[in-house]
């Protein structure tokens, strides 16, 4: 466990508990794509079925729970709690685009052909994409409130200490995961037009909005 | 294995 993985992890569940405080005070998830959110939900049950078949460590344990069951109060918070809120016409991005090549992918390219195997191989593939309904509905709408995008920073964030766990990892214990790394990698790249709008316009006070 | 390492990643 180095600084960067901690770090990572700390930033991934500040993100999650940010998402759930603003739907929770403003009793309403408008401008919260409920179609990631359910990614994220998916990605989370296919990758840590682990919980059932391995103990890695408490922390590991602890963590695995606390993201699982965040993510289906999100989940539960969007589409049943305050779904009058939601805003089902702008979260119109097609999940067969995403889910139908990233089954595909995780049958053809994994570390071995055991059903826990190609899931935890499909939840890294979902994941790298779960966040493009978000930025989409974004990109329509033109707009998003700034409690968001500080929940959209702290997940991308995650995703670039993760990448710098990885260097790290690589140099001190020649370990890599081939998967894992170009997911991480690719899935960091979609937020890179993200934290520029972000350093740009809300550091510096303003709403984040589009041209 | 190697890959199985990657696990105690979240």
């Amino acid at each position: 466990m180095n600084i960067f993985r901690i770090l990572g992890d700390v930033s991934h569940l500040l993100a999650i508990i940010i998402l759930l405080v603003k739907i929770h005070r403003s009793k309403s998830c408008a401008g919260i794509s409920g179609k990631s959110q359910i990614l994220f939900a998916l990605v989370f049950t296919t990758r840590y079925l682990d919980l059932f078949t391995t103990f890695i460590s408490l922390y590991n344990t602890v963590m695995k729970v606390i993201f699982l069951i965040c993510a289906y109060i999100t989940v539960y918070m969007i589409y049943v709690k305050f779904r009058k809120t939601f805003d089902s016409e702008n979260d119109s991005f097609r999940l067969e685009f995403l889910l139908v090549p990233v089954t595909g992918l995780s049958f053809l390219e994994n570390h071995s052909f055991t059903p826990l195997e190609i899931l935890w191989t499909f939840s890294i593939y979902l994941e790298s994409v779960a966040i493009l309904p978000q930025l989409f509905m974004i990109s329509k709408t033109g707009e998003a409130e700034t409690i968001t995008t500080h929940y959209l920073f702290f997940l991308g964030l995650y995703r670039a200490l993760y990448i710098a766990n990885w260097v790290w990892r690589y140099h001190t214990e020649k370990f890599y995961d081939q998967i894992a790394v170009v997911s991480g990698v690719v899935q960091t790249i979609f937020y890179c037009d993200f934290f520029y709008l972000y350093v740009t316009k809300v550091l510096k006070g303003k709403k984040l909005s589009l041209p | 294995g190697l890959h199985a390492a990657g696990k105690d990643e979240l």
